[in-house]
């Protein structure tokens, strides 16, 4: 079946 | 919220600030570059046309200095006008449901997939070429060269799996495919389309 597909901007950690 | 930023694919959000800005690329690209000589105005104007090669500086700059900023040698002009469309995209993206902030992702790369050669390509420089019919070390420049993107497979607790695409140009301060996966990492991600899991395949 079909997946979305994302291009990703940012990643990072968050806080907490 | 966040406090370690490990890829931002600042192009693209500075794009995303222009075009949500009514195409007023100038204006917003001005905005920035003012706001961040204002934090560095002591900073002398050699260093300004050292950065003639970002788009919104400018020819002002005279051309042609053909700086080469390292992947840590970033001047920290460069470093204040970057962290500058970051603050701008991060209060701009946060009540936009168009760019989605996916979290609790595991981050794979399928083992026959592009990616999945990337992480292991850079090593193949140690690899003895002679007796075999393609220069091994080079293979990752090849790759390099085919693709400018690279595609991870993200699954989230629920198991829906998304595809995610990272500009290899774009991960910071020496992170590079390798280090995902290990990492709790929020992403914030515009949808672009749809593939199945085997069209993630070399041979795709």
């Amino acid at each position: 079946d079909l997946l979305d597909v994302y291009d990703v901007v940012l990643a990072g950690v968050e806080y907490g | 919220d966040l406090i370690k930023v490990v890829y931002f694919d600042e192009q693209s959000a500075s794009d995303y600030l222009d075009i949500s800005a009514g195409g007023k690329a100038v204006t917003t690209a001005e905005d920035v570059r003012q706001r961040a000589n204002n934090v560095h105005a002591e900073v002398e104007a050699k260093v300004a046309a050292k950065l003639s090669w970002l788009p919104f500086i400018g020819g002002s700059a005279g051309a042609g200095t053909g700086v080469e900023a390292s992947r840590t040698g970033q001047s920290m002009l460069s470093k204040t006008l970057s962290n500058t469309i970051l603050t701008d995209y991060l209060a701009k993206s946060a009540d936009d449901h168009r760019v989605r902030q996916l979290r609790g992702l595991r981050v794979t790369a399928p083992g026959d997939s592009m990616a999945y050669m990337k992480m292991f390509t850079p090593y193949m420089i140690i690899a003895k070429t002679e007796d075999q019919g393609i220069d091994l070390a080079r293979l990752d420049e090849a790759l390099a060269g085919a693709k400018g993107y690279y595609e991870l497979l993200g699954e989230a607790d629920d198991d829906v799996k998304h595809v995610l695409r990272f500009n290899i140009a774009a991960f910071r301060n020496n992170y590079g495919l390798t280090d995902l996966g290990r990492m709790r990492l929020v992403f914030h991600a515009v949808h672009v389309g749809h593939t199945t899991e085997r069209g993630l395949g070399m041979e795709a």
